[in-house]
């Protein structure tokens, strides 16, 4: 129960909003109740599910920032089995307003501490950086999940992101643990890709998922119709990648 | 002489650090004396050239927090008529330290100013975010160049882009204007790729330059070899369109 999940990679555009869509449609599916929270200011998953994160007064960052604000006061059910938590540009200044606060890296836990046990999964989207924010998700979260695509500049990625996710279980949130490490956008006929996951499972063993997505423009034409890909193009391949891919989380094993 | 472009887009994984790297390959080779400044603490541009980034003991990072500390000294030439100021994770830090600044987003223009007349193009490699690093690099240059890919979450992030430039056009720097959009990634095949490219087209006219840099997974293996496209695929069309587009840079006209 409770299963708090943040999904996260510093390098750009490797797949972490579109693993949040479709892996908390993949779990509501499953009649697994789940909450999505959108810790980007740049607000991709909320806008991906229709919402229009401008016109939105309250979002995590009265959470984060307010004195009491309550995470129920922002939650909104998208789907059957599926809650957003939004964010929108005003998050752009939490960074810079909490970097004095007292518990600055811990004001997701607690926001989240009566919430959790309502759900069986929550997903947290985190921006492309390693920032206060994205310490929040780590230390709120009991598992990470991380996204990557299989080049070069997003490979070298990896180094800091394990060093940040060691440092923030030793001083933060021992009880974190990666769940494991997800390809994206996956081009099986480019040797390169093939090379870079392969050397990846290589270094990383048992933490890389069988399950890989391929590149498909499928996921790209989805968020314009506000849709997990798993409504878009139900019975396309990625959409069933990533319904094996919340069977494999739930049930915590995947044959190799 | 001297022309400062910053090369921006809060999205990630669009091209931004191909871009910086290829055009600046392009121009050199059209002996243009070109500096690359890393400004991303992620560090992908130093990196693509064989820079060891957490060995190196001064960067960007000590121009900017420090007293008169000068770009000169953290200049590293990596090719003929192309030199590189590397970064690092130290630079992770600057945002926080420099918020308190006096001036602090006239850091890296002032840092320039003795040296820009020594070049006759500058590109600036901005992390996907619209912090104070990338307020610095918009404040210090003549141009932005906007490397976009063609799908609607990465399209998205233009509104927000826009207005972030119109602000620091506004309120810092004044000259500051677009010196055009370009598309990467493209995949003239899938219908989405060339929708939203249309839309773009019809929205925003003449700015997105006619040049359009294909998918190919050419670009993703050259940094492995710590070269740009030029040397590592000199005949691919990728490494050409890029050599068009520094000859549309230099000489101010395209063609439409
Ligand atoms: N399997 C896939 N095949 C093709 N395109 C994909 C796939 N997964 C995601 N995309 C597209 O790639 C782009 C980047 O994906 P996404 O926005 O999910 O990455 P991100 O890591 O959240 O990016 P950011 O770092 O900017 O937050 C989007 O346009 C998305 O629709
Ligand atoms: N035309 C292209 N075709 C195929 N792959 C490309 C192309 N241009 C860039 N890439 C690859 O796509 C990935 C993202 O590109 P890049 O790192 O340049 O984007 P970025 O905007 O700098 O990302 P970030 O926001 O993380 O700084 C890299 O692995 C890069 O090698
Ligand atoms: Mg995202
Ligand atoms: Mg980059």
């Amino acid at each position: 129960m409770g299963r708090v999940i943040a999904v996260v990679n510093q390098k750009g555009g490797v797949g972490k909003t579109t693993t949040v869509i479709n892996l908390g449609a993949a779990l509501a599916e499953r009649q697994q109740r789940t909450l999505l929270i959108d810790l980007d200011p740049q607000a991709a998953l909320s806008n991906s599910f229709g919402l229009q994160p401008d016109t939105l007064e309250h979002t995590i960052y009265n959470v984060l920032t307010g004195s009491d604000f309550p995470l129920a006061a922002v939650i909104h059910p998208v789907r059957p089995f599926l809650d957003l938590v939004p964010a929108n540009i005003d998050l752009a200044a939490a960074e810079a307003e909490l970097v004095s606060a007292l518990g600055r890296e811990y004001l997701l836990r607690d926001a989240l501490e009566d919430i959790r046990q309502q759900y069986a999964f929550v997903l947290i989207d985190c921006g492309p950086n390693l920032g206060l924010l994205t310490i929040n998700a780590l230390t709120a979260a009991d598992e990470v999940l991380i996204p990557i695509i299989c080049e070069f500049l997003a490979m070298r990625a990896m180094g800091m992101l394990i060093q940040t996710i060691s440092r923030v279980k030793k001083r933060l949130n021992p009880q974190l643990r990666v769940l494991g490490i997800l390809g994206t956008m996956y081009d099986p006929r480019t040797i390169h890709t093939r090379e870079v996951l392969d050397e990846l499972r290589s270094f990383l063993g048992e933490k890389v998922f069988d399950i890989v997505i391929r590149k498909s423009i499928r996921f790209a034409e989805a968020p314009a119709a506000h849709q997990p890909i798993l409504e878009y193009a139900s019975s396309h391949p990625g959409a069933q990648a990533y319904r094996d891919l919340a069977e494999v989380i739930i049930h915590g094993e995947e044959k190799h």
